[in-house]
């Protein structure tokens, strides 16, 4: 998260940390044996990460906390519609992680809503992004021991698909914005998700209780002027979830 | 030598001269025995007599003879001046055969050809019974009672007495003593006479077990006593009655006991007198009552049916208990009880208890729990409520609901939910809140 703050502890307790073959990534708790992240962090060069891959760490802030202890999962679902061999192709970047074992609630772990049938996404509206992905000490990018958080609007999709075809035009491979995506950040920059945030929420509160609009999916670059993060727009795909959860 | 079958005598029959309607040959001497079955007589009635007249029927005649007895010689026609015609009176046997013989001498009056006869003849049932005493001094045909049958009779005697293998007279009995109806009559030999011999008769009333046994004596009650210093003694009569496990009890004098309640299901009558004495004997109704067993009493928290204001052998009694009760019976629960009022008076089971139901623990609730609100040990009527681990949990439907034990031995909901409520996770609502207060 670039431009952000710590998370203070039970603040985010949804957000979970996932490992696999050394590289990061988010997720977030919407049932206690269901985790929901992106589908790029559970699937490489069309290579699906196996069950024992995963470590899913949750119900922490500090990547170094002495409690730290992974939880198993126990099926891996990527969506079908995901195909991204070449990493330019983000649609329907969505994947459910089935765990061994149902999560006991509490104030640390929690589940995050999903979308009602009909949410809306409204330009400008503030969500909370969050993760232990890249972040920014004195001008230097590392990767984050401890969870962060930023305030990101909800941008327009013209604007947003203008600032990834400008991006095109000074460098090749840049993925493309499909519907089942939707943009947020800051024109100016410095407020942003980042390598590391991927599979992380992007929550919209709604009557007092946050929702995953989106999931961190993908950019161009992290926090630069003129560009936007990019999420997979959960709205999209609740039959899908439902459907996977109910059958397994 | 065998009857061959169809040659038993006939109930009826006919008989008539050779060749009618035409006229009969001369010079006949033609015989026909008749017979009807034993214990009938044979009534012959002639239809038609047409036989040549003479005076004395000496030419032509036609006999009827019983053994070799005449009945009747008869020739003539109906309105012959001369001969001996029957008319349409029947001939009645004195026995059950009759013999016909009729006789022609050779010659036949020219001018009138006669035609002989036609006669039917019947079996007529013999009333024994009504007959007059034979006067060779053998006495009736039955000393006591005669019963007329078709073609015989039948004796009997009167109650105390036996027929003879003679099967005609009646001697004194006191055999087949034994009387297991549940109710009957029994009375002395030659009651209400005296008998002519000395008797010495026994009579067994044995009913099913279950049942009691009372004599009700008539009054008209005589058994010769001797009059002692002691008062009077059953010294040669007496009548001995005998109840299991009592003292037997001796009867005489001319008052009737009355009724004598026996509780036992057998009673033994032992009668007895000498070839002295006059004892005119002695007549009673026994009947029979069914045991009484004492009053179940009451079942705490249950009922009792029928109520009845006595339990008599065979009864059947039920106990269910109050809702929310059960039957226990030796600490084991039963689920249902009748017992039964048996021979010897005692019901053949105890009464059980009646125990308060308990629902047992109410199922847990994952991530909730269970708070009595009131109640005892999960018992009928405790009332319980599920709640939920909040704030991470909230019951399903939002509702706080609680369960009653019910006398179906679950918990219920007042909606009627059986079934435990479930927890459901909050979503979207941490217990701590991103504050930024920098503008």
């Amino acid at each position: 998260v670039i431009g952000g703050s710590k998370a203070p502890d039970n603040t985010i307790p949804w957000q979970t940390l996932l490992s696999i073959d050394g590289q990061r990534g988010g997720g977030m708790v919407i049932a206690d044996r269901w985790i929901m992240t992106a589908a790029h962090v559970l699937k490489h060069n069309g290579i699906s990460a196996s069950n024992e891959s995963v470590r899913i760490y949750m119900g922490l802030t500090d990547v170094k906390a002495p409690s730290l202890s992974p939880v198993s999962a126990a099926s891996i679902h990527i969506h079908p519609g995901y195909n991204n061999l070449h990493g330019l192709d983000y649609n329907n970047d969505i994947a459910l992680i089935k765990l061994q074992d149902p999560i006991t609630f509490n104030s640390s772990i929690m589940p995050i809503c999903l979308p009602a049938e009909d949410a809306t996404y409204v330009t400008g509206m503030m969500g909370l992004v969050s993760g232990f992905g890249i972040t920014e000490i004195d001008n230097r990018r590392i990767l984050s021991n401890q969870l962060n958080y930023v305030q990101l609007p909800v941008v327009e999709q013209g604007p947003c698909s203008d600032s990834i075809t400008l991006a095109k035009k000074t460098r090749d491979s840049v993925p493309s914005l499909t519907n089942n995506m939707f943009c947020a950040g800051v024109p100016e920059g410095g407020k942003d998700s980042c390598q590391g945030d991927s599979g992380g929420p992007f929550a919209l509160r709604d009557d007092g209780r946050f929702w995953a609009a989106g999931i961190v999916s993908w950019g161009v670059d992290c926090g630069h002027r003129g560009t936007y993060g990019v999420y997979t727009k959960v709205t999209n795909y609740l039959d899908w979830i439902n459907k996977t959860m109910q059958e397994n | 030598c065998w009857r061959l079958p169809g040659s038993e005598p006939l109930m009826h029959g006919e008989v008539k001269s050779p060749e009618y309607p035409r006229p009969y040959p001369p010079n006949l001497q033609q015989q026909w025995d008749l017979s009807v079955p034993e214990g009938y007589q044979l009534r012959l009635t002639f239809t038609h007599l047409d036989i040549e007249a003479s005076a004395g029927c000496h030419y032509d005649a036609l006999t009827v003879l019983y053994d070799e007895k005449v009945l009747g010689k008869f020739c003539g026609h109906e309105n012959s001046a001369d001969g001996h015609h029957p008319g349409n009176q029947p001939i009645l046997s004195p026995g059950n055969r009759l013999t016909l013989i009729l006789q022609t001498d050779d010659s036949n009056p020219e001018r009138h050809q006669n035609v002989g006869f036609l006669a039917q003849y019947q079996a007529k049932d013999i009333d024994e019974c009504s007959a007059p005493e034979p006067e060779d001094g053998s006495g009736p045909l039955c000393s006591q009672i005669c019963l007329n049958t078709l073609g015989s009779y039948l004796c009997s005697c009167h109650h105390g007495f036996e027929l003879r293998s003679d099967q005609r007279s009646c001697v004194l009995s006191c055999r087949g003593g034994i009387f297991d109806e549940p109710e009957g009559y029994l009375s002395s030999p030659g009651y209400p006479n005296a008998p002519t011999h000395a008797v010495s008769c026994q009579y067994i009333i044995s009913v099913e077990s279950g049942f009691t046994v009372s004599l009700n004596f008539t009054d008209n009650f005589n058994i010769e006593s001797v009059d002692t210093q002691q008062g009077p003694n059953c010294l040669h009569h007496w009548l001995q009655v005998t109840i299991p496990d009592r003292e037997p009890m001796k009867l005489c004098g001319g008052k009737s006991p009355g009724l004598i309640v026996t509780n036992s299901n057998t009673v033994t009558l032992d009668y007895h007198t000498d070839n002295d004495g006059m004892s005119n004997g002695w007549s009673l109704d026994y009947s029979t009552h069914r045991v009484k067993c004492p009053y179940p009493g009451n079942v705490a928290k249950g009922r009792v049916t029928p109520v009845l204001a006595e339990y008599l052998y065979r009864d059947y009694i039920f106990v269910r208990c109050d809702q929310g009760y059960k039957l226990m019976m030796d600490g084991q629960e039963m689920e249902s009880f009748s017992t039964m009022c048996q021979s010897n008076g005692q019901w053949h089971l105890p009464l059980p208890e009646c125990h308060i139901i308990d629902c047992g623990e109410p199922k847990p609730l994952l991530n909730g729990g269970v708070t009595f609100l009131s109640g005892f040990q999960n018992q009928y009527r405790s009332v319980v409520q599920y709640h939920c681990n909040e704030p991470f949990y909230s019951l399903l439907g939002g509702v706080n609901v609680s369960f009653t034990c019910e006398a179906d031995r679950r918990w219920r909901s007042n909606s009627d939910i059986v079934v435990s409520p479930t927890c459901i996770p909050v979503c979207g609502q941490p217990t701590k809140l991103i504050r930024a207060y920098q503008r």
